[in-house]
């Protein structure tokens, strides 16, 4: 469902380049729920936002549930983004004026959907997240952990085909933690959907099927987790 | 160093109220190096914050140093967190316009110190977080993790009495997370630097001297980790 081939980031800062990524070759199943770790600054977020098409690459390709998105015109990628990802961003970015729920319904907005039914679906969404009595709080109001929960129903609520999540625990607990991401087994298991977690977690990673390793901008391993 | 008397903090939403802190009693002596854990939303930050005077509880007492802080009008309260407190906030709180360097210097400029000393100082406490090569880069053009470390760096550029971390290591690897508390403890042994850590990982934890269990506001627990 995710193919890059030679996936390539550079940044130019004055006389010197940094290598972000630097020829990065992946193939992800449909279905797959696969983690990437690595050092900090080692290109996790680049490669989920070149994936996510948040992003263009310097080179290389990116194809995405059968769409080769490095060959579209800029202004076809939000639309993209739209129908196929749903993506949980590392600083959260929420809409502070929006409450919660507002925030969550976003997504379902832009798919058209009725404003009743997207009432239910974001509340609904919130819920699986545990935020249930936090509807109506704004997001200056809440915790930070709370604020990037909100951000992962913010992510789901759409069902997307891929679900590209840049350290979706960072910000919880062990005990919530473990219950987000028994929550994104679940959409895997029961909606299908592939999902892809950065994550620096040793524990979120042991729950996945496949981990790959990335440092100064490569996939230098690739690991099975035994299966519990 | 830091005492605080039924510490409470309640937000009115509407009808309801949430006791976001209860009645919070707890001490920490000059010098110790302490961590706060418990469940997202059961308080940690908004204990951090009125200790930091970044906040005023609702009722209850704090004193910083030997200052009672809680009865200072709120125009003294900035004075006593430059002189006393490096904070580092769970979600960063960098300048976006300035670059890593002169993000770090803010507290120096504050302090009054010269130009050229500050320079010296900030890069220095940037080369101890690792991103000595990082000087030039404003936020935008760093990952997550590069920034929580310029975060920590500027909490830590003056030398404060009292250094208060929520969730110095949410974004960072295994490894880097270790440096960063192996720094927090150099600054401890050797500066006498008070530590209060909140943290979601128990190997950070475990790096403690005590640490202390909140839930819905209130401290439920200590603990003394075994000394390694
Ligand atoms: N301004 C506010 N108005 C209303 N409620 C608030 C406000 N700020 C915080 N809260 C609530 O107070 C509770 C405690 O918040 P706090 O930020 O201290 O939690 P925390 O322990 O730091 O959580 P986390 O681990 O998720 O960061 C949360 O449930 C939050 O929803
Ligand atoms: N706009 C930019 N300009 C220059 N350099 C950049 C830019 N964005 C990212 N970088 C650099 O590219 C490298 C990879 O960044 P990336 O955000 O992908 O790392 P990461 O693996 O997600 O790290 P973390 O675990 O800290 O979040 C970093 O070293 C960063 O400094
Ligand atoms: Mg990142
Ligand atoms: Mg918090």
């Amino acid at each position: 469902i995710v193919e890059t081939v030679e996936l390539t980031k550079i940044y130019k800062m004055g006389p010197s380049e940094i290598r972000a990524l630097d020829g990065v070759n992946l193939a992800i199943e449909k279905g797959e729920f696969l983690s990437v770790m690595g050092r900090s600054g080692s290109g996790k977020s680049t490669l989920l936002n070149l994936i996510g098409c948040l992003d263009r690459p310097t080179s290389g390709t990116v194809i995405l549930d059968g769409v080769e998105v490095t060959r579209l015109p800029k202004g076809k990628l939000p639309q993209i983004r739209r129908e196929k990802v749903g993506f949980v961003f590392q600083q959260f970015n929420l809409i502070p004026t929006l409450t919660a729920l507002e925030n969550v319904e976003l997504p379902l907005r832009y798919a058209g959907v009725s404003s009743g039914e997207r009432r239910r679906r974001a509340k609904e969404a919130l819920e699986q997240v545990g935020l249930g009595d936090r509807l109506g709080h704004r997001p200056m109001e809440l915790s930070g952990g709370e604020c990037q929960r909100i951000a992962i129903a913010r992510a789901i609520v759409n069902r997307p085909a891929i679900l590209l999540a840049d350290e979706p625990t960072g910000e919880l607990d062990t005990h919530t933690a473990a219950e987000i991401i028994d929550l994104m087994h679940e959409l895997n298991r029961e909606a299908g959907v592939t999902v892809v977690i950065v994550t620096h977690d040793p524990l979120v990673a042991s729950r996945t099927d496949r981990i790959i390793y990335l440092s100064d901008g490569r996939i230098v391993r690739e690991e099975k987790p035994p299966t519990t």
